[in-house]
C-alpha cells in the first residue's frame, strides 16, 4: 500500500485487503471504499496518502459515536452490568475496571453473578483481592439474580460508589440463558429505579463477523450502553467494532491490552483507526 | 443466502451448454463474498475460489441441477475435501502414558476442552489423568480440579508456586501412581506473538513428548486465525485442532483458514459448556455451515 504514486485499481484492491483482514467485514469495507471512490471520481482525492488519510477519518468518525460522557458520580451506587459470550474477558476486565475506578477515589464493590462455571466465583474473588475491593458472592449453583439482589443491598448499606456485576458467559443464541440475564436485569431495576446505569458488552478483538450478531442480540434482549474490546495486545485489529458502531450506535468505552490489573485503556477512535492503516 | 444469490447470477444461463470463464465470474464473486462473510481469511478465500474456477470452467451444465446448484456442489465438495475429507481420530501411540497438550489463545476453551476430552477418552476405555499446567490465570488450577472431581478422574494437585515444567515432570509419576495411560495437559492461554510464553510451551513439549498437540481455537475467530495457527504450528508443531463454541451462530470460516495454513486436521468440535459437548469433526457439515 505504501509507495504508490497514483490511485489505481491495485491500490483500491490493497486497501480492500487491509480493511477485510482487519475484520471490518465485506459490507462496511464496500461502503467505505464506495465513499472514497466517489471522491476520487469527483477529483476530490488524487494522492494515495490522502486516500488513506480519508479512510482513517471515515473510520474514526464512525467510531466516535455521539454519547453522553460517563459520569460515575451521577448515581449512588453507580451500577454496571458486564455481559458477553464465553471467554471474551469479562471477569478479568471487571478486575481492571475496579482498579481503575478505585484509583479515581471511588469505593468499588464486585458481584459474582456467574454461579455456573467451575471456579468462576474463585476467579473473581482473586481479582477482588488484587484490586482491594469487596466481592459479594453466594455458593456455586445459586441463582444469579439472588446474588444481584444481595449485592444491591450491600452496595447501598456500605455506601459504595460503583457496583460491578460479573455474569456468566453465554451464547447470545441461547434463549434460556438470555432469559436468565433478563431476570438479573429486572432484579436490579426493581432494587433501584434507573439501575443498571450501564450495561457493557465485552467483545474479544479476535472475533470476526459474529461479534455483530452478538451485539445485535444482546442489545435487543437487555440493551447495551457500551462496548469493551479486549485482547487488542494480540495481532487482531478488532475492525468489527466499526460495523457495530455504525449499525448500532453503541460507544466503545474501554479496551483491554493485556492480562494484568493495569491493562485497561479508555477507547481512542483515532488511535484505533491509525492501527488499521 | 448463497443459493439464492447464485440463482440470480445464473438466471440467464438456462440452455447454454457449458460453465464458461465469463458466466461463472459473477458466481465466483458471490462465493468469495460468502466465504469472507463467514470469516474465511482474505487470501485463503482467494486461493480457494481460483481452485473452484479451474474445476468449474468447461463443465457441462448438468440436466439434473441448475447452474447455481452445480457451482454450489463444486464449492461444497472442494471445501469438504480441503478440510480433511473424513474424520481423523487421535493418534495415541508410543510409550505410556501418552501425552496430549492443549494450547491456544486466551479464553478459547482449553481448560473446558481438556476435561471434555478426558471424559470422552475414559468412555473409550482409556485411563486419562488431568494436569493443570496453567499457573498464571487466577483460579485456573481450581477450575480444572473442579472439573476433574465432577468427572471422578484423577487431577494432579498443581500449585501456583510451581513452574509448568516442574508440574508436567511430576505428572508422570502421578500418572503411574494412578495407573493412567493418558496425560491431558492444560496450558495457560497465550499470545502467539509472546515469544517468552511460546518458548515456555516448547520446554513443556520437550518434557511431555506428547503424542498430540491440539490447538484449541474459537469458532468465532476472524481473520486473525491464520496468523495464530501459522505461528503455533511453526513454533510447536500442531498435530490437530479443537474448534470450540460451535453451538453459537458463528459461521466458522476459521476452520478453513486454519486447515489451509497448517494442513492439520480438526479432530473435535466443542458444542456447548457441558462436559459431554465434544463431538467428532465432520468436514461436510462444516462446509455447509461455512457456506451459510
Ligand atoms: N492478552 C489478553 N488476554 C486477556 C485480556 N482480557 C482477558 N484476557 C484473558 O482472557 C482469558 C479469559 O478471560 P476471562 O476474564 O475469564 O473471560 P470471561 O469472559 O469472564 O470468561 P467466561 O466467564 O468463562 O465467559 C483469561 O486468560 C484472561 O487473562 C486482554 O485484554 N488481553
Ligand atoms: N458455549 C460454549 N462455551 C464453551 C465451549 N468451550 C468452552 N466454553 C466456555 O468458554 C469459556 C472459556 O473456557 P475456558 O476453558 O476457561 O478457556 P481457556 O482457553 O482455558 O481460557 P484461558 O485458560 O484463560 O486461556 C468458559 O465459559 C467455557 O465454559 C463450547 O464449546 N461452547
Ligand atoms: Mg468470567
Ligand atoms: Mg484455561
Amino acid at each position: 500500500v505504501l509507495g504508490k504514486k497514483t490511485i489505481d485499481m491495485d491500490l483500491l484492491d490493497d486497501l480492500e485487503e487491509v480493511l477485510i483482514t482487519s475484520d471490518l467485514g465485506v459490507r462496511t469495507t464496500q461502503t467505505l471504499l464506495q465513499r472514497v471512490t466517489e471522491k476520487i471520481k469527483r477529483k476530490e482525492l488524487k494522492e494515495p496518502e490522502k486516500l488513506r488519510e480519508q479512510l482513517r477519518q471515515e473510520i474514526q468518525s464512525i467510531l466516535d459515536v455521539p454519547s453522553p460522557p460517563l459520569d460515575l458520580s451521577a448515581q449512588h451506587p453507580f451500577v454496571i452490568m458486564v455481559v458477553g459470550v464465553n471467554g471474551v474477558g469479562k471477569t478479568t476486565t471487571i478486575g481492571k475496571l475496579a482498579h481503575q475506578f478505585k484509583g479515581e477515589g471511588r469505593k468499588v464493590m464486585l458481584a459474582a453473578c456467574d454461579t455456573f462455571r467451575a471456579a468462576a466465583v474463585e476467579q473473581l474473588v482473586l481479582w477482588g483481592e488484587r484490586a482491594h475491593v469487596p466481592v459479594i458472592r453466594q455458593k456455586s449453583g445459586s441463582d444469579p439474580s439472588a446474588v444481584a439482589f444481595d449485592a444491591m443491598d450491600a452496595a447501598v448499606s456500605r455506601h459504595m460508589d460503583v457496583l460491578l456485576l460479573d455474569t456468566a458467559g453465554r451464547m447470545h443464541t441461547k434463549v434460556n440463558l438470555m432469559e436468565e440475564l433478563k431476570k438479573v436485569h429486572r432484579t436490579l431495576q426493581r432494587k433501584m429505579e434507573w439501575a443498571p446505569h450501564e450495561i457493557w458488552l465485552v467483545l474479544d478483538a479476535t472475533t470476526g463477523q459474529n461479534a455483530l450478531s452478538q451485539a445485535r442480540l444482546f442489545k435487543e434482549t437487555i440493551g447495551v450502553t457500551g462496548l469493551i474490546l479486549t485482547k487488542l495486545d494480540g495481532t487482531a485489529k478488532g475492525g468489527i467494532a466499526v460495523a457495530i458502531c455504525d449499525e448500532l450506535q453503541i460507544p466503545v468505552r474501554y479496551i483491554g491490552i493485556g492480562e494484568s490489573l493495569e491493562d485497561l485503556r479508555p477507547f481512542d477512535p483515532q488511535e484505533f483507526a491509525r492501527a488499521i492503516f | 443466502n448463497l443459493s439464492d444469490r447464485l440463482q440470480k447470477v445464473f438466471k440467464y444461463l438456462k440452455g447454454q451448454g457449458k460453465l464458461t470463464e465469463e458466466n461463472i465470474q459473477e458466481a465466483l464473486r458471490e462465493v468469495r463474498m460468502a466465504l469472507l462473510e463467514a470469516d474465511v481469511h482474505f487470501k485463503v478465500a482467494k486461493d480457494f475460489v481460483s481452485g473452484v474456477a479451474s474445476r468449474a470452467v468447461g463443465q457441462e451444465v448438468l440436466q439434473s441441477l441448475t447452474p447455481g446448484q452445480q457451482v454450489i456442489k463444486i464449492v461444497n465438495e472442494d471445501l469438504t475435501r480441503l478440510m480433511g475429507g473424513k474424520a481423523e481420530p487421535l493418534k495415541l501411540t508410543g510409550k505410556l502414558p501418552n501425552g496430549i497438550m492443549m494450547v491456544g489463545l486466551q479464553g478459547s476453551g482449553k481448560t473446558t476442552s481438556t476435561a471434555k476430552l478426558a471424559l470422552k477418552l475414559s468412555r473409550e476405555t482409556r485411563r486419562p489423568c488431568l494436569v493443570p499446567a496453567d499457573v498464571h490465570r487466577p483460579a485456573a488450577i481450581d477450575q480444572l480440579v473442579t472439573l476433574g472431581k465432577q468427572l471422578n478422574l484423577p487431577v494432579y494437585a498443581s500449585r501456583t508456586d510451581q513452574k509448568p515444567e516442574e508440574i508436567v515432570k511430576a505428572a508422570f509419576a502421578f500418572a503411574r501412581e494412578h495407573n493412567c495411560d493418558t496425560l491431558l495437559v492444560d496450558t495457560a492461554g497465550r499470545l502467539h506473538v509472546d515469544d517468552e510464553l511460546m518458548g515456555e510451551l516448547d520446554r513443556v513439549k520437550s518434557i511431555v513428548e506428547p503424542s498430540e498437540i491440539l490447538l484449541v481455537a474459537d469458532a468465532m475467530t476472524g481473520q486473525d486465525a491464520v496468523q495464530v495457527a501459522d505461528t503455533f504450528h511453526d513454533r510447536l508443531g500442531i498435530t490437530g485442532v479443537v474448534l470450540t463454541k460451535l453451538d453459537g451462530d458463528a459461521r466458522g470460516g476459521a476452520a478453513l483458514s486454519i486447515r489451509a495454513v497448517t494442513d492439520c486436521p480438526i479432530k473435535y468440535i466443542g458444542m456447548g459448556e457441558k462436559l459431554d459437548a465434544l463431538e467428532v469433526f465432520h468436514p461436510d457439515r462444516m462446509a455447509s455451515r461455512i457456506l451459510g
